[in-house]
């Protein structure tokens, strides 16, 4: 565990918290895509599924882990469950369009292939780390759409990249520091993942040194 | 074939 890794997971844990308390005060979904965070919703359930065989006490790392993985899996489908009943009217499902089969059938197929070993549970790993990777997806599209982005929609999505950026970071450290620690498939996956996010932090990060709203073109 | 690395991240 290092400090990349440890300020990475706070910022996906803040990115989620953000969203939450974004619908909670406002009221409203608005600007937030479904799709992906049911693709999210997605990812986690099928990346944990060794939760179902793994001993949280084996040691304070597996612990801290599973605490991790429950407070993932239960957030993302809380959200989907708020976003489709009580903030439904908010939503807009006509902008938010992306066609969610272009994502999972690619990331399928690309489980398919390339997998570390040939179990079911590792090719669904693998489907999750590809599905991730392009989850997002849908909700840059949703903004492109609208254009403005509010600026609490803009903070969840800057702290999700940050997310990313510091576990890429963390792996650099891992490389360094572990002997014969290779991930070559997360890593893939994982700094694509990071590249999508790339035009966004640009605008983002713009649109704060000016103090101007953030808008994408 | 490659090995499945420990799964000891997110």
């Amino acid at each position: 565990m290092n400090i990349f890794r440890i300020a990475g997971d706070m910022s996906h844990v803040a990115s989620i918290a953000i969203l939450l308390l974004k619908m909670k005060t406002s009221r409203n979904c608005a600007g937030v895509s479904l799709k992906t965070q049911e693709l999210y919703a997605l990812v986690f359930l099928t990346r944990y599924v060794d939760l179902l065989f793994t001993n949280p006490l084996r040691s304070p790392l597996t612990m801290y882990n599973t605490i991790m993985k429950i407070l993932f899996i239960s957030t993302s489908l809380y959200i989907v469950y708020q976003m489709r009943t009580r903030y439904k009217h908010t939503y807009n499902e006509a902008a938010d369009a992306f066609r969610v089969p272009f994502l999972i059938g690619p990331a399928a197929v690309a489980a398919l292939l390339f997998h570390l070993k040939n179990t079911v549970v590792e090719v669904v790993w693998a489907f999750s780390i590809f599905l991730e990777a392009v989850a997002i997806m849908p909700q840059l599209f949703l903004l492109q759409k609208t254009g403005e982005v509010e600026n609490i929609t803009g903070h969840y999505i800057f702290a999700l990249g940050a997310y990313r950026g510091l576990y890429a970071l963390n792996w650099v450290w891992r490389a360094f520091w572990e002997p014969g620690y290779r991930q070559w498939l997360t890593w893939t996956a994982g700094i694509v993942q990071t590249g999508l996010y790339a035009d966004f932090f640009y605008h983002y990060i713009r649109s704060k040194r000016q103090g101007k709203k953030l808008k994408l073109p | 074939g490659p090995t499945a690395a420990p799964k000891d991240e997110l």
